[in-house]
C-alpha cells in the first residue's frame, strides 16, 4: 500500500 | 493537526507580526537583513505553487497567502519605503546570498520526491528556507548589539523550527508510514543553525541584560 506523501505542513 | 505543529505555526505567524510591528512602530528596520527577507519571499512563492493545484484546507490557504503578503510587503518596505528603507543596515548585509539560491536549486534538481516542476520547486523551497536565516543571523553577529524587537523575532523563528521537529516526532510516532526525509533532515539542520543564537539568547534573559552576540 502506497499512500502519497501529501504536502499539508506549511 | 498535532499540538506542535500549531504552535510552531503560531510562533511562525508571531515572529511575522514583531517583525511588522518593529517596522511599524519605530519605522526602522535597522537589524533586519534585507537579504533573508528576499529569501523568505522566494522560499514562499516557490514552495506554495500548489496554491493553484490541491486545496488541503481554508487554514491552510490562508496561512500561505499570509506568508507570501508579508515576507514580499516586508521586502517592499525595506527597498522602497521612504523613511524605513534610509535604516537598513546595508554594509553589514553583505552575505552572498546567490549562492544559497544556487546551491539551495541545484540540491532541488538532484533530490526530490517526483521530478516535476512542482516537485523540485518545492524541495528547493526547503532546502533555501534551512539557509535563509544565515544572512540574519551574520548581520547580527556583526552588529553586536541586538534590538529587544530583533531579538524575539529570531528567537520565534527558531522555536517555530523547534516545534516543527517535536511535530514530526509525534507524527512519525503516531501515524502509520510517516517519513520526510527532505523536510526532516533539512529542518534538523535548520534549527541547528540557531542554537548558538538560542545559547546567548538565553543567557541574557536569565541574566536579565541585553542581548549582545560576541563578535
Amino acid at each position: 500500500l502506497k499512500v502519497k506523501n501529501v504536502k499539508d505542513e506549511l | 493537526m498535532n499540538i506542535f505543529r500549531l504552535a510552531g505555526d503560531m510562533t511562525h505567524l508571531l515572529s511575522i507580526l514583531v517583525l511588522l510591528l518593529k517596522i511599524y512602530a519605530t519605522k526602522s528596520c535597522s537589524g533586519i537583513s534585507r537579504k533573508t527577507q528576499e529569501l523568505y519571499a522566494i522560499v514562499f512563492m516557490a514552495r506554495y505553487l500548489d496554491l493553484f493545484t490541491d486545496f488541503i484546507s481554508v487554514y491552510n490557504t490562508f496561512m500561505k497567502l499570509i506568508f507570501i503578503a508579508s515576507s514580499l510587503a516586508i521586502v517592499w518596505c525595506m527597498r522602497f519605503h521612504p523613511v524605513v528603507r534610509r535604516s537598513y543596515d546595508r554594509e553589514l548585509d553583505t552575505f552572498r546570498y546567490f549562492f544559497l539560491v544556487g546551491a539551495s536549486f541545484a540540491l532541488a534538481l538532484v533530490w526530490h520526491d517526483k521530478f516535476t516542476l512542482q516537485e523540485v520547486f518545492w524541495a528547493f523551497s526547503i532546502y533555501l528556507e534551512a539557509v535563509a536565516i544565515l544572512p540574519q543571523l551574520v548581520l547580527l553577529q556583526r552588529s553586536g548589539n541586538v534590538d529587544n524587537l530583533t531579538g524575539q523575532y529570531v528567537f520565534f523563528l527558531g522555536a517555530y523550527r523547534a516545534f516543527y521537529i517535536l511535530n514530526w516526532i509525534y507524527r512519525y510516532m503516531t501515524e502509520p508510514r510517516f517519513t520526510r526525509w527532505i523536510a526532516g533532515i533539512s529542518g534538523v539542520v535548520q534549527t541547528a543553525l540557531y542554537a548558538d543564537f538560542f545559547y546567548y539568547y538565553f543567557i541574557s534573559w536569565k541574566n536579565n541584560s541585553k542581548l549582545k552576540l560576541p563578535a
